[in-house]
């Protein structure tokens, strides 16, 4: 034995990436489907009450082979560990090698990058994070125009029919369900989930809740005269409501607060899309943009406009490439996203950057306390998922915050058409 | 990464097959193209 351990000959051989994943897969769907053993065992002995309050359910979407086995991948850790490896000092000389040939690749126009010496970016994820050449993007100069926010390929729009937005090759998904449609009551974001910031205006740095959301929600746009709320806008046909005006009962976001509203006015009832009047027309359009590794990742305000709140959906970071956009139906409603509330001489306007694997860091400019691909911010995440679970309430998915104003007195933050608003940063 | 812009503009109601008036939002790109910042997605 000692004879054959002695000269016996070892070979290390690498193991293949795939593998490596697919064993990663297979551990993360033993657990998935043990976890829902579990549960589904409590259910079965009628001790979903007493049992401990289940965590923020995990979304399994449906897809052939690929999506399936994408879905028992720790996403976000992987998108963490991707961003953690890419803020790795390159050695000095490597810098200049490595991001042209990073270029070559993606199609980065070096010519275009502010910083002509590459040997200032000290890793990919600053040279990803790169910044442009005054004059580089010139906007476009008719004030009517709606600018695109950022490099990239138009992927979609066109116009919202029936509250469903078209993805690619005709999936489609609800207004409702990437924007988020109710505002959570006041319980749902307390602690330090839900937290907003205010706007570089606030110099205190402090963050607030708006506590009396609800209440100033009012008069979101007008249409044919009448003030309408966001939920109006954003809701399905079954809970439009045509309200004369906005009070704090019609905009109280509850369910059971619906239900009754919507009794009262059940004869006033009408399909979202009826809100747009004959005689001053308007209509919901979308358009969705996709931004390549290699483009400018940092995006613009695409018009003048106030953003009036944001919604962080702390979802999961599936790739948002093209090709998983046609097999993945609803994909950005499971990404995890920001969505920017607001309006603009039109009425209502959002924005919505959503994350990817390669690129789960939202960062918005105007807001410090916004954390995206946070191991923090999916507890806390969860610990709301719970704290709803126990008051019997369902959970909305996102936590709200609204911006004050520069004079605190008018709502929102204001943004100038091309105003840089933040961008997406690797991992 | 992607966008995704959601708003509200001026529309015809007769459709915008049908032929739009200035005052209607009308796109002026697309889809598969490629975009840079600040060029014009659609106007009014």
């Amino acid at each position: 034995l000692g004879e054959a351990l002695h000269s016996s000959k070892i070979q290390w051989y690498q193991i293949p990436v795939g593998l490596g994943i697919g064993f990663l897969g297979l551990i993360q769907f033993y657990k998935i489907s043990t976890r829902e053993q579990e549960r589904q065992k409590e259910l079965q002995d009628g001790q979903r009450e007493t049992a401990q309050p289940q965590a923020r359910l995990r979304v399994r979407p449906e897809g052939p082979w690929q999506v399936q086995v994408m879905s028992t991948l720790p996403l976000k850790a992987i998108s963490r560990l991707w961003g953690r490896f890419n803020e790795l000092t390159i050695p000095y000389y490597l810098r200049v090698p490595g991001f042209r040939l990073y270029s070559f690749i993606f199609g980065v126009n070096l010519d275009e990058v502010s910083e002509p010496d590459l040997h200032v970016y000290p890793n990919l994820a600053a040279f990803f994070y790169r910044t442009l050449k005054p004059g580089a993007r010139p906007l476009d100069p008719d004030p009517n125009a709606l600018l695109s926010p950022s490099d990239g390929k138009v992927l979609q729009f066109g116009r919202i029919e029936g509250g469903d937005i078209e993805q690619v090759k005709g999936m489609t998904y609800s207004i409702d369900a990437l924007l988020g449609k109710n505002t959570p009551t006041a319980s749902t974001r307390s602690g330090s989930w839900g937290r907003g910031s205010d706007d570089g205006c606030a110099q205190r740095g402090e963050s607030r809740v708006n506590e009396a959301i609800i209440q100033q929600e009012a008069e979101f746009a007008k249409v044919n005269g009448i003030s309408y709320t966001l939920p109006d806008l954003l809701s399905g046909p079954s809970n439009a409501r045509d309200l004369p005006a906005a009070t704090d009962e019609s905009t109280e976001a509850s369910p059971r607060a619906e239900s009754e509203v919507r009794a009262d006015l059940a004869l006033g009832e009408k399909p979202w899309y009826d809100l747009l009047s004959a005689d001053k027309t308007t209509a919901l359009y979308y358009a969705v943009v996709y931004l390549a590794p290699g483009d400018y990742h940092r995006f613009h305000s695409p018009t003048n406009w106030v953003v009036e709140r944001r919604r962080h959906f702390a979802g999961e970071l599936y790739s948002v490439s093209p090709y998983l956009q046609r097999t993945l139906p609803g994909l950005f409603t499971l990404n995890e996203r920001v969505v920017l509330l607001g309006r603009w001489r039109h009425g209502f306007f959002s924005y919505t950057p959503v994350g990817a694997t390669n690129v789960g860091s939202i960062k918005i400019n105007f807001d410090r306390e916004l954390r995206t691909n946070s191991l923090t911010t999916d507890t806390a995440a969860d610990q709301a998922a719970e704290e709803a679970a126990r008051r019997g309430e369902p959970y909305l998915g996102f936590a709200e915050a609204t911006y004050a104003g520069a004079s605190g007195v008018l709502h929102g933050h204001a943004l100038r058409r091309g105003d840089e608003m933040g961008g997406f940063q690797l991992g | 990464s992607t966008v995704v812009l959601v708003f509200e503009a001026p529309a015809d109601r007769r459709g915008e097959s049908q032929g739009a008036t200035a005052s209607t939002w009308q796109w002026c790109v697309e889809k598969g193209q490629r975009v840079k910042m600040g060029q014009a997605l659609g106007r009014i």
